[in-house]
């Protein structure tokens, strides 16, 4: 464990509780994407199969069983206590295009020809882009709440802090994560037209608006 | 290599 992955997995704790925040004090989940929630449920689970049979901290295995959860709330709370909020006619992205690929690429990169291995990648890859449907839904409307907004900012923060983790790591352990460390860039590139307006714009004290 | 130490990170 270090600083910056430490810092990391706190950024990733803190979006899901601005994210329940959000949905609890406005009692909706207008802006936020039910597929994008979704695919996390599915990158959790797929990702956090060896809880049942690798232990590698408590820490560890708490965190794992927060996200599976957390995630999985999320999506209730979506589909069936605040179902009227969430209109499905602009959370459009098709997600087959996402879990195609991510398969076929899980199946040609991974540390392992096994079932848990080629899970593992498919998770990281998945992570990767599992926030498209959300950012595509905020292109299409143009507009976000700010607090949606934070949720988005902290969620983007949590991967890039891995990057200086993972620089940290090649030289304090000699370690590299090729799967994760391609993925994860791609990740935090994925937040930059995002994170560009966030900060000219919301921390500014402006509404996230995109121009028309 | 890495599958033999485990995925450590989150």
């Amino acid at each position: 464990m270090n600083f910056f992955r430490l810092l990391g997995d706190l950024s990733h704790l803190a979006s899901i509780f601005i994210l329940l925040h959000k949905i609890q004090t406005t009692r909706s989940c207008r802006g936020i994407s039910f597929k994008t929630q979704a695919l996390y449920v599915a990158v959790f689970v797929t990702r956090y199969l060896d809880l049942f049979f690798r232990y590698v901290s408590l820490y560890n295995s708490v965190m794992k069983l927060f996200f599976i959860a957390s995630s999985c709330y999320i999506l209730y709370l979506m589909k069936y206590k605040y179902r009227p909020t969430h209109d499905p006619s602009i959370d459009t992205f098709r997600i087959e295009y996402l879990l195609g690929p991510c398969f076929v690429l899980s199946l040609i990169f991974n540390y392992k020809f096994s079932f848990s291995e080629i899970l593992w990648s498919f998770s990281i890859f998945l992570e990767a882009v599992a926030i498209l449907p959300q950012l595509f839904m905020l292109q299409r409307t143009g507009e976000a709440e700010t607090i949606t907004t934070h949720y988005l900012a902290a969620l983007g923060v949590y991967r890039a802090l891995y990057i200086p983790n993972w620089i940290y790591r090649y030289f304090t352990e000699g370690l590299v994560d090729p799967i994760a460390v391609t993925a994860g860039i791609v990740q935090t590139g994925l937040y930059l037209d995002f994170f560009y307006v966030y900060f000219t714009k919301v921390l500014q004290g402006q509404k996230f608006e995109l121009p028309a | 290599p890495l599958e033999e130490q485990g995925h450590d990170e989150l």
